[in-house]
């Protein structure tokens, strides 16, 4: 068929004020 | 007499994962899928942030150090979230050369208040338990920007991923990780640890490796290396990504595509290595149909499904923060608000070239009690338009050509359209501001006008946005029919 699904699911966590998964990496880069 | 009011908010932090069956016998691990990071990595059993089992929260571990004087121009450190290491020119993160070793060892203890994750409820790899796994001896390192970090080895096993096997694919199994946890990043090559991140190492030139997508694309799974992001309502328990296709269903409207712009280009990559795109501009629009630019400035933003929120320039945060009469705290961090009632019908609208991105305010809206969180965040870092701002957009990354194509989602389709992706997004057009893309830094500033034709429609045309002159005032209009 040529592609691929992938179903996820949403999950939901508790926080306490400070909320945001920021899943950014800290990219560190260097001198090329 | 010393009462402290704790604001909670439950069940707002959203994520979106997948599961995994590692190794021989297989081993049920689920990880968080990210666009903004390239790595698939696994919490290992012997992490010792984790709070039970064989876990001790006092036992020591090891963390190798890099001496950083060998890595100079580096611009951004890694983040170093507890503290501890404090020697001279050190940093969590191993180079990866495949010796696994730094030039220094430091001996620390994880403190005991830190050592409180429950890691049985996403699960942890034991490499000794499965007979196939083969270690490749490649450090494997990586901090967010929430703070987390994961820190390991790469290697392979028997790999299943909702009923996908993908076996082949190098992974890292993080022995220490602060985060509860793993991660399926799915982003460009060029963004994976051994070539953009910590792991890169001086004494070995930065490469890139096959991740998850450009796996399924050399296996001949699919033919191109694009995948489809539907995120569903914000009341969705699933959603989906689509690789190698698209499904006309699930969105409303023209796809339109724009050039993913290279932010770093001054760091030295000649090419994208993340998926950002620019905004060219920013409004509101209220339940009676009235309209307001709050600002036409190009602002580059990162599509991420890995960051919950919404983060955007300060300035801008103030100008839909002082349209919405909220109250910035600084105690909890936030702007306050009066809940909402029509937050459902009142819109947040992103420009991004000629068509919008009409994203309902109830998703940036988090509930705390008797008051509500405005979720959109300051910064002066990245502008990062997080799952709250996904989840109104069917967003097609072709990682191939560099390419974003996105529309306005829609929801509760129950029915399929999927079209496979073998050049070109198909149905997507070029956006009428195609061409018209960041290239440097400004200041933000109120004025211009994205609302100059027709934006009933979803992802609609604008108008010649970019000509918009920034004025002192913000422009309010109504739309024409």
């Amino acid at each position: 068929s040529k592609f691929v699904k992938l179903p996820f699911h949403k999950l939901y966590g508790d926080t306490r004020d400070d909320v945001g998964t920021d899943k950014k990496p800290e990219v560190r880069l260097l001198k090329r | 007499a010393d009462g402290y009011e704790e604001i909670i908010i439950t069940n707002q932090q959203s994520f979106y994962s997948v599961d995994l069956e590692v190794g021989t016998p297989p081993q049920n691990v689920t990880v968080l899928v990210d666009t903004g990071s390239s790595d698939l990595w696994i919490m290992g059993s012997n992490n010792p942030y984790c709070s039970s089992g064989s876990m001790s929260s006092s036992r020591r571990h090891v963390i190798n150090k890099r001496d950083d004087s060998s890595s100079s121009g580096a611009l951004v450190n890694d983040i170093n979230p507890f503290g501890w290491l404090t020697g001279t020119g050190s940093a969590i993160g191993p180079t990866a050369t495949g010796s696994g070793g730094g030039s220094g060892t430091a001996t620390q203890s994880v403190p005991a208040s830190e050592a409180t994750m429950n890691c049985q409820e996403f699960g942890t790899f034991t490499t000794s338990d499965s007979s196939t796994f083969r270690s490749n001896n490649t450090y494997f390192s990586i901090s967010y920007g929430d703070g987390t970090f994961a820190s390991g080895t790469f290697g392979t096993d028997i790999l299943d991923l909702s009923d996908l096997n993908v076996t082949g694919l190098s992974f890292a199994v993080a022995n220490e990780t602060n985060s509860t946890m793993g991660v399926l990043g799915i982003g460009l090559p060029e963004l994976e640890v051994t070539y953009s991140g910590s792991t890169a190492s001086s004494s070995r030139r930065p490469y890139t490796y096959d991740n998850f997508p450009m796996v399924l694309k050399n296996s001949g799974a699919i033919k191109t290396n694009a995948y489809s992001l539907y995120l569903n309502d914000s009341d969705a328990k699933h959603g989906t990504i689509l690789f190698g296709a698209v499904d006309h269903s699930k969105y409303a409207g023209t796809l339109y595509t724009v050039p993913i712009v290279n932010t770093l280009s001054a760091s030295g990559f000649s090419s994208p290595i993340q998926f950002d795109v620019t905004i060219n501009g920013i409004g509101i629009s209220y339940p009676d149909n009235s309209q307001k630019t709050l600002t036409t400035t190009q602002i580059p933003a990162l599509l991420d499904s890995g960051t919950t929120l919404t983060y955007l320039p300060q300035a801008v945060v103030a100008m839909i923060a002082d349209e919405l009469d909220a109250q910035y705290s600084s105690r909890l961090g936030y702007y306050v608000l009066d809940c909402p009632s029509n937050s459902n019908s009142t819109q947040i609208v992103f420009d991004f070239g000629g068509f919008h991105i009409n994203a309902s305010l109830s998703s940036f809206i988090l509930n705390a009690g008797n008051i509500c969180l405005l979720g959109i965040i300051a910064t002066d870092d990245t502008t990062i338009l997080g799952d709250s701002f996904l989840t109104n957009a069917y967003v097609v990354y072709d990682l191939d050509n560099l390419e974003i194509s996105m529309a306005q989602a829609q929801y509760n389709i129950t029915n399929e359209n999927i079209e496979v992706i073998t050049s070109s997004i198909p149905s997507a057009i070029k956006a009428p501001g195609y061409t018209s893309t960041w290239s440097t830094s400004a200041s933000i500033v109120t004025g211009g006008n994205i609302f100059t034709v027709d934006t009933s429609q979803t992802a609609s045309f604008s108008g010649n946005v970019t000509s918009a002159t920034a004025s002192a005032t913000s422009t309010t209009s109504k739309s024409r029919n």
